[in-house]
């Protein structure tokens, strides 16, 4: 089954 | 002191609406340049960006940077209270624990303010790179409306792929499975209604078909909605709001574990 990513996991925090 | 005047009103109640099951809260960012928004759902799984352009208003002044703490439920039940037809102005003093939101009919016959309470919120605001991407696709936004929505009545995810077949949303569930196909159709006379695949390269990603769904409440700010997707990251579902700036929705893919 797919697993749901993070945004954080692609974009860096500013 | 901040101050921006709209005439058509009913893009703000539009936008609003689009954003506000998505997000509860997030800061308006306004400059002289105009007012920008970039918001997370509480998951962390998708993200909104707004960015409106100071001369997309009617009216804008702004003496200093602000961030104003938005409870986008509450700035929605105020913004029902304003007609479609009506002119929205916003103001806020430098530093102020209020927005205040004026509503004149084109009559000019009723003139209404509500005050909104700001909150203080820390936001963190994500840095996108600006990128090129694998496949870029514009449909018309009822179109897109309508097959995530279809989608939705079948499974959970959808599997998006672009190939220079066309762009294909599949997805399964308990009834069984949809494939829906749309080819780069340039054939209807009103550019609204036509279909844009500029491909660079074929992509495959998988999305949670529940965000995609909430994204096409943005449907009536836009006729055309555009699709951008590169392999592993996020898909980017973006509507221009007239000449006034534009909306997008960034989603995380799923990825097989």
């Amino acid at each position: 089954t797919p697993v749901q990513n993070d945004l954080k996991e692609f974009y860096a925090l500013l | 002191m901040f101050e921006a005047r709209i005439t058509q009103g009913s893009v703000l109640k539009k936008l609003v609406e689009a954003l506000k099951e998505l997000v509860t809260e997030g800061n308006f960012d306004v400059s002289n340049t105009g007012l920008s928004l970039q918001a997370m759902d509480s998951s962390h799984v998708c993200l909104v960006s707004l960015t409106l352009r100071e001369d997309g208003f009617d009216h804008f002044r702004c003496d200093r940077n602000m961030a104003m703490g938005i409870h986008f439920g509450n700035l929605s039940k105020i913004l029902k209270c304003a007609g479609n037809e009506d002119t929205i102005t916003l103001k806020a003093e430098d530093n102020a624990d209020q927005l205040t939101l004026m509503f004149e009919a084109p009559s000019q016959d009723r003139i209404s303010d509500f005050d909104l309470k700001l909150m203080s919120i820390e936001s963190e605001h994500l840095g996108i790179p600006d990128q090129d991407y694998s496949a870029e696709v514009k449909l018309p936004s009822s179109e897109y409306q309508r097959i995530v929505r279809d989608l939705t009545s079948i499974g959970d995810t959808v599997l998006i792929s672009a190939t220079k077949e066309g762009i294909k949303f599949s997805t399964s569930g308990d009834v069984g499975t949809a494939n829906i196909t749309l080819r780069h159709n340039t054939t209807p006379e009103k550019p609204e209604e036509q279909t844009f695949i500029d491909l660079k390269e074929p992509v495959a990603l998988t999305f949670a078909l529940r965000y995609l769904n909430n994204f096409s409440k943005a449907t009536p700010l836009a006729p055309q909605v555009k699709l951008s997707l590169t392999k592993d990251l996020p898909i980017v579902v973006e509507y221009q709001v007239g000449e006034l700036g534009s909306v997008r929705f960034y989603l995380a893919p799923k990825i097989d574990d």
